[in-house]
């Protein structure tokens, strides 16, 4: 709560939607508050009466940048909303930032109306912030599916503890619920979350494997904006230059949408784009963002149908050419020209000497290719295409 | 995910107003040392990494940036909201 506990000392509390967003339908921002505050009445005495003109407890408006309060909304991203604690004048009142693009969808695209809605008008009611992850009050937003949306129990003890319980239910703790979702939701995407209090639980049903096993093989591996990522199933290793330690991630972290994994990937730093590959489809991504128009069938690269999938792709910066692995082929794509070289499949074994099998993944690095079959890894020298040394494929752990 | 070391300036210059929005960092402009400001930054910031479980170093690393540059709502996390 706020200092002093602020609440409202009635049990009727009234509110009024001064505006609306042009990213919604005016319905659904009158559906998406109704149920935010039918979230808060569910668990206390508290009903909400709407209003349509004068002065209400609770003003709800969208403004962007300086709105006439002391805290300007920063453009897209950033601050969402916020909202005052119960109080006369601006006290319950909640602003929503209209530069960001309001949704009823939880997808990545924008922000969900409802569930930055429900934040605020626990703000309105007199919660403060929660440190508890996935709680509601929890500062940082999460997409989240919102049929059947629970309230977390840390929201129920911090409003209850300043309303009490509904009148018709024991004074136990309730789990709040919505009725059905009447409106179509699309597939849901994973909820995008930042390191959370609780070590996140990890996708995949396989354990991790340790980072110095010696038998430890990758499905792909690029680089990123100076980092290097290690993929196995829906696991990722990033070795960054900045840090000693090695981070332990899921794909699901950065890219809920992709966390099944991938069989290759290589990054176009001079485009700050990383290409991966899954199956029969690739993907392109700039930072989180899966580029618009993806997956796309491999074969719009030039393979050929009998390609059914990629084994391990990496891109050669100086001559802006992207070699593609399959079996004991492999493909150079021009990124310039967007298409296939002539000439091309090509023996491994012919052109890059020492790699005598199939490539599990590659990247490249200070002028190495690096080729990795099975727990084994081959530094390459670029320019002569001839085998450097072989490592074993967990060497950048500083094992 | 990492950004562009170059933004470093930026990111201590972002820190010190996500701190002061929802932290309570005042900058103290009447300090002659400089270090006085960063020690008392360095307190804020281990502020927000102990309320978001992070690893509490008081060092701006990339978990707290990435931390920093989330959505989120605008009301501060610590108390003196006035």
């Amino acid at each position: 709560t706020f200092p002093q506990n602020p609440r409202w000392k009635k049990e009727d509390v009234t509110y009024r939607i001064l505006n609306y967003t042009p990213d919604m339908l005016q319905a659904d921002v009158d559906e998406a508050i109704a149920k935010a505050f039918q979230l808060w009445s569910s668990v206390t005495p508290l009903r909400f009466n709407r209003l349509y003109s004068g002065d209400a407890d609770i003003m709800i408006s969208f403004a962007s940048g300086f709105h006439g309060d002391f805290y300007s909304f920063d453009g897209p991203g950033g601050t969402l909303a916020h909202a005052y604690p119960p109080s006369r004048g601006i006290g319950g009142d909640a602003h929503f930032d209209e530069d960001e693009n309001w949704t009823k969808f939880t997808t990545y695209s924008g922000y969900n109306l409802f569930l930055v809605a429900a934040h605020e008008l626990g703000h309105s009611l007199g919660l403060g912030h929660s440190n508890v992850f996935g709680a509601l009050m929890y500062p940082i937003y999460m997409a989240k599916d919102t049929r059947n949306y629970r309230l977390h129990q840390d929201d129920i003890n911090g409003i209850q503890a300043l309303y009490g319980p509904p009148r018709e239910s024991p004074a136990f703790p309730t789990k709040a619920f919505l009725p059905q979702e009447t409106t179509e939701m699309p597939p849901m995407e994973e909820p995008t979350q930042m390191s959370p209090r609780e070590e996140p639980t990890e996708m995949a049903p396989t354990k991790r494997p340790e980072d110095c096993d010696p038998h430890l093989t990758f499905d792909a591996i690029t680089t990123l904006r100076g980092e290097i990522l290690f993929f196995k199933g829906s696991y990722v290793w990033r070795k960054s230059p900045y840090f000693s330690q090695i981070e332990h991630d899921t794909i699901s972290t950065f890219w809920p949408s992709l966390a099944a994994g991938f069989d290759a990937a290589y990054e176009i730093d001079k485009k700050d784009r990383v290409i991966f590959f899954k199956d029969n489809q690739y993907w392109a991504v700039s930072g989180y963002r899966i580029e618009p128009g993806f997956p796309k069938p491999i074969q719009n690269l030039g393979f050929p149908r009998t390609v059914k999938k990629i084994d391990a792709a990496v891109h050669d910066q100086n001559t802006k050419k992207t070699y593609i692995f399959v079996g004991n082929k492999y493909w150079s794509f021009d990124e310039n020209t967007q298409s296939m070289e002539r000439g091309y499949p090509r023996k491994i074994a012919a052109d890059f000497q020492g790699i005598g099998h199939t490539v599990d993944a590659a990247f490249q690095k200070n002028g190495h290719f690096y080729f990795f079959h099975g727990s084994n890894q081959y530094e390459v020298d670029i320019k002569n295409k001839k085998l450097v040394r072989k490592m074993k494929s967990n060497s950048w752990f500083d094992c | 995910l990492p950004v562009a070391p170059e933004t470093e300036n930026e990111d201590m210059h972002f820190a010190q107003k996500y701190l002061e929005n929802f932290y309570d960092f005042k900058e103290d402009k009447s300090s002659l040392f400089k270090s006085t400001n960063l020690a008392h930054m360095a307190d804020k910031i281990r502020e927000m990494q102990a309320f978001f479980g992070l690893e509490v170093t008081g060092e701006l690393n990339r978990k707290t940036m990435d931390m920093m540059k989330q959505p989120r709502c605008g009301i501060p996390d610590v108390r003196s909201y006035s």
